[in-house]
């Protein structure tokens, strides 16, 4: 699964994620990718999310929506934020990762698998990472 | 407000080990395309929604990602794809589900959202919706590599669960 998250210039976030599936699905089995709220979502008010994953595990936990909800609600930031909702998916079984960006400027990411293909870029540069302890 | 971008193109079970050098290198250049053409917009001050389009477009053109061509294969030997693109401004959304035949899935998400009074697609509708808005497409060969019809034979041949290929390989 891919994905982006990004703040523009004017303060407005969004989010994009594009997946293949799991390999061999049957019964037009369909994961966390498409639906809106579990592995993508923006929301000016709190940030952008992007996920990648056990999709299954991600539509219960309504991943994206319920990090976006964490800062809008409950003052968390994007990291503290990510972290929490990814603990709650590790909680029922499940791994991946996601990526956020805030209306505020944060740019993270959390995950609990041993390595996340990603990378960020702001005015200050670029940085790629492969494994868990780039 | 200064603009960011991130990206990703897949978590699991990544190890130094086992991923050979060259194929390191092809994916760590992806991922900096993908970026460089995101920052490239953003930096104009161009919309965050164009960006992740644009960002997400190199990924699904690089087969060493799960989307677009370099899609897995379902049980019966196809390729299907789902996508979503939302806008924190408005927070309109599109999605698609099971698309078969867009060359970019995430532009078809887009159209969903931008050209329908509708937030998800699935299936042949989504396909056919795809056509009626004049988006690429592309046949079965082009989304298909031979590494991912060799993931679903192991699969086939070892018996593995679905969740055990797909977080060693997707």
């Amino acid at each position: 699964t891919v994905g982006a998250v990004a703040l523009d210039t004017k303060g407005h976030v969004a989010a994009a994620t594009s997946t293949g599936g799991l390999t061999g699905k049957r019964w037009d089995r369909i994961g966390d990718s498409p639906i809106i709220g579990a592995g993508t979502y923006a929301d000016d008010r709190a940030c952008a999310v992007s996920a990648t994953g056990a999709g299954e595990y991600f539509i219960r936990a309504g991943v994206a929506h319920e990090i976006c909800a964490r800062i809008r609600m409950k003052g968390d930031g994007g990291k503290e934020a990510a972290d929490a909702v990814m603990a709650e998916v590790k909680a029922l079984g499940g791994d991946g990762g996601v990526i956020v960006v805030t209306p505020k400027g944060e740019a993270t990411w959390s995950f609990n698998t041993p390595g996340m293909y990603r990378g960020k870029a702001s005015a200050e540069g670029r940085t790629v990472a492969i494994f868990g302890d780039e | 407000t200064d603009w960011k971008l991130v990206i990703h193109g897949g978590a699991g079970v990544i190890e130094r080990s086992r991923l050979k050098p060259e194929q390191e290198k092809e994916i760590r250049a992806a991922l900096d395309l993908a970026l460089q053409t995101g920052s490239k917009i953003l930096a104009s001050g161009g919309d965050s929604l164009d960006a992740v389009e644009a960002a997400v477009k190199v990924l699904e053109n690089d087969p060493n990602f799960n989307a677009g061509r370099g899609a897995v294969f379902t049980y019966d030997g196809t390729n299907e794809m789902d996508s979503a693109i939302m806008d924190g401004e408005t927070r309109n959304a599109g999605a698609v589900a099971g698309v078969t035949a867009t060359k970019n899935p995430i532009s078809l998400a887009r159209a969903v959202m931008e050209d329908s009074p509708h937030v998800m697609l699935s299936g042949e509708g989504a396909n056919q919706f795809s056509k009626e808005q004049g988006l690429e497409q592309a046949p079965p060969e082009y989304f298909a590599t031979p590494e991912r019809r060799r993931q679903l034979d192991e699969l086939k041949a070892r018996k593995l669960s679905w969740f055990d290929v797909d977080l060693k390989y997707g």
